[in-house]
């Protein structure tokens, strides 16, 4: 129902926006309805200032800033409509080790509910993990998982973590 | 719903049956490229009804099937099996385990399953319709995908929001 | 021919006057996400005569002039010069140092020049026709580009060995 | 004409299978025309077979292992016709770690006698550089350039390297 849709719609508005302004500190983005008055056909805009710059078009943003635009837009959609699991594939790929920073403490505290599988090659994001799942090639062309549990290690000794 | 466990056997590079458990929290995938981590994505998605071949970086359905290596053969059929804990009874199934299984043979058609019944793609498309793993959720973000979320047109958006509401 | 020397004005992020030497070997550029590395390589995709506003991520021409920010206005004009070291005549002109340049204006069209003498995009594009930096080689790779060189298709692919031969 | 754009084509084609299987050890590539007989409108068919694997349609590489196969195509260009400058936009950004010294070892060889700009965020890539353009944002929005030489360092204090 058009109700619906709106109520959602402002939710999620509101989350971006505030998730975005945490990836950013000090940037600002805005969500909005093409056509307010049509709600069974109005297309969605965003637009994104990073800190210090001008509102910018989505195309002129950098690599690790759509990534990190791209990020908020999902963290505001587990935050109003929770999944029962998350899996992101190397979503880091863009990112400076800033960003990925950034970027963990907003999963860490997104995630605390919920379940998020995350594939990456990024050192930084690999600490948010209290399980690891090694994919390797034992024998070429032949995918083998081995599972890891990180937790006990790091609480027994903290220092190797 | 919580995510339980995953099996998959010949689907892609996993030739061999392996079986992934899952517990809350954060779980890292890691490992050389082209070992098979965005593989078992691909597995997934294609057990939730994934239709398109695009995004399962396939060509034909037999792309998915294991298509041997240097030593071994090509197999002749991919399984992969997904199994929640549906305790809260998110799933419109009565039963506290469910185990979505999804077949593939070279010379036919995918096979689906919901415990052991056999059912069709609809069933499994209409069992995750509003779980928030419906088609156009952005619960899964395959490789190369994060970019495309923004290029996406402002009327292709709105189904993020239909899918939420 | 050797690449000598980059001078960006206006251009994007470059709202300051900027110039880069260029040694032989391997230069490498580094810096934060947003800092500005890509708006460079599309710099100089600009004054070799690109004319697609999609490989410059512009939507049209005023969006490659700097927009300003939250303390300063935005310019009026965007201005890029490459300087090239021509001792050994690769490009036909009857120098040894060779410079193009290339201008926008917000209300207007580019303008060219090759040292100095105004020329069309026309002459630009033939100067540099089979030094390897003309359009369709892949002497420069945006970001992201990577992925797109294996999409192509086939009689996409046969440009690279026309530009090449 | 058509004996030129033949004999380029075999030369392209030698080199890229060449320094496939060097990026790739133990793996193959193939090029083809695939329409040798119409040289005017045929088009350019490659495939690759990763070590172990099998010979598989490019869509179904990793994202480590398309950059690889481009890098090999590129490279193979590069020395059949070489170009004044070499400008690589962050190519490296999904190779993990093993990869990344194969390509570096391939650069290595490859840019001896040219020009090369390699953006790049990883440490390794870094490495190849005898000099680096750091670009930053000190006022927000706007890039400042600073230079630094990274020889001398090297040869006067290895051990800082
Ligand atoms: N049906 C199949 N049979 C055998 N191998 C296959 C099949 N389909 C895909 N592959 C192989 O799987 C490999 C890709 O695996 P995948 O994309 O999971 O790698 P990855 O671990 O995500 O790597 P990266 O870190 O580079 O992204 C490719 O080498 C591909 O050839
Ligand atoms: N005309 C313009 N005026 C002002 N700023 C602009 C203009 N065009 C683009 N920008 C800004 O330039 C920034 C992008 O810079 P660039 O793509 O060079 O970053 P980068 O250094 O390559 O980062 P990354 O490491 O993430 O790829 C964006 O924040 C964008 O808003
Ligand atoms: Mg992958
Ligand atoms: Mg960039």
């Amino acid at each position: 129902s058009q109700a619906a849709f709106n109520e959602t719609f402002d939710a999620v508005r509101l989350a971006f926006e505030d998730v975005y302004s945490r990836l950013f500190p000090g940037g600002q983005a805005k969500m909005w309805q093409t056509d307010p008055t049509n709600l069974s056909e109005t297309g969605i805009e965003i637009s994104a200032q990073p800190p210090g710059k001008k509102m910018m078009p989505l195309a002129t943003l950098s690599g690790g800033e759509r990534a990190m635009t791209a990020s908020a837009l999902i963290f505001a959609l587990v935050t109003v409509k929770p999944s029962p699991f998350y899996l992101l594939d190397e979503v880091d790929a863009a990112m400076d080790d800033a960003n990925v920073e950034r970027f963990s403490d907003m999963v860490r505290e997104v995630a605390s509910g919920a379940q998020l599988l995350l594939v990456t090659h990024n050192k930084k994001t690999m600490e948010l993990a209290a399980r690891m799942y090694g994919v390797t090639m034992a024998e070429p062309g032949i995918s083998s998982v081995v599972a890891a549990d990180l937790t006990p290690i790091r609480e027994r000794e903290p220092a190797l973590a | 719903m919580k995510l339980k466990s995953l099996r998959l056997f010949g689907f892609k590079t996993f030739a061999e049956q392996t079986t992934l458990e899952f517990e809350p929290g954060i779980t890292g995938i890691v490992g050389p490229n082209g070992s098979g981590k965005s593989n078992l994505v691909d597995a997934i998605r294609w057990v939730l009804g994934e239709q398109s071949a695009k995004s399962l970086r396939a060509g034909k359905t037999e792309d998915i099937i294991f298509a041997g290596n240097e030593k071994r053969k090509p197999l002749g059929m991919a399984e992969v099996a997904l199994t929640f804990d549906n305790a809260d009874g998110a799933l419109k199934v009565d039963a506290t385990e469910v185990q979505i299984t999804r077949r593939a043979y070279r010379a036919g058609e995918s096979e689906f399953f919901i415990n052991r019944q056999h059912v069709r793609l609809r069933d499994i498309i209409d069992l995750f319709m509003g779980t928030g793993l419906g088609p156009g959720s952005y619960s899964i973000v395959s490789q190369g995908q994060i970019d495309a979320i923004l290029s996406s047109k402002p009327t292709e958006r709105r189904s993020l929001f239909e899918e939420t509401a």
